[in-house]
């Protein structure tokens, strides 16, 4: 998954 | 996407699950806390506003859809459905979960990473979910009678988060620059808050007799 910052976590 | 982070999501789904499992096939809801639901149900709301806007994989946005359809309809059910809501012991659940409302929002629009729309409302979820299961924790103290499956969900529930500290120190390890004090914070916070519900919920596993916790 993309993208280091955490928004892409649920 | 990490070990860690996929057996959290899977014991959340899990935890969500075995809550609708109990809802839906004995038709009722005892033991279980409607303020809670209600808080996840915001939790959700102000957290998946972006799923609009930003797509990340067909899984992060199947979950959310999930979460969001679980969590409301949990409140659904509790609240409307002829049934189930008689069957909500009202008097119990009494906690008065609108105070953890305000000072997470307000908390929120204080310590932030970006001062947006977006960021302090997700910001908000993040606090408000860490103390959401409160009013539930305070039900099972004052409903003696805990079924399993409400023991298994609020078991559920807090292991998923400890699955992602776990998730969180994985990815500080290996990505440059994933720092999210914010996030680690709350995320301990909240397996703490389910650190003497964990300690009853063994002793009662170890010693198989029912779970009991301490008035």
């Amino acid at each position: 998954w993309p993208s280091s910052h955490s928004k892409d976590e649920l | 996407m990490n070990i860690f982070r996929l057996a959290g999501d899977m014991t959340h789904l899990a935890s969500v699950l075995v809550l609708l499992l109990k809802i839906h096939t004995i038709k009722s809801c005892a033991g279980v806390s409607l303020k809670t639901q209600e808080l996840y149900a915001i939790v959700f709301a102000t957290r998946y506003l972006d799923i609009f806007t930003s797509f990340y994989s067909i899984y992060n946005t199947l979950m959310k859809l999930i979460f969001l359809g679980s969590s409301f309809s949990i409140v659904w059910y509790m609240r409307y459905h002829k049934t189930v809501r008689r069957t909500y012991d009202r008097e119990q659940d009494t906690f008065r979960h609108w105070f953890l409302v305000l000072p997470c929002l307000l908390l929120a629009l204080l310590i932030h990473e970006k001062f947006t729309f977006l960021e302090v409302l997700w910001t908000f979820s993040l606090y408000l979910e860490a103390v959401a299961i409160l009013p539930q924790l305070v039900l099972l103290q004052r409903t003696r009678n805990i079924d399993n499956l409400t023991g298994q969900y609020v078991f559920l529930l807090g292991g998923y988060r400890g699955f992602y500290i776990l998730n969180w120190i994985y990815r500080y390890l290996t990505e440059p620059h994933f720092v999210h004090w914010i996030t680690w914070i709350a995320g301990l916070v909240q397996t703490l808050l389910y650190a003497d519900f964990f300690y009853y919920y063994f002793q009662s596993w170890k010693n198989n007799k029912k779970l009991q916790l301490p008035a």
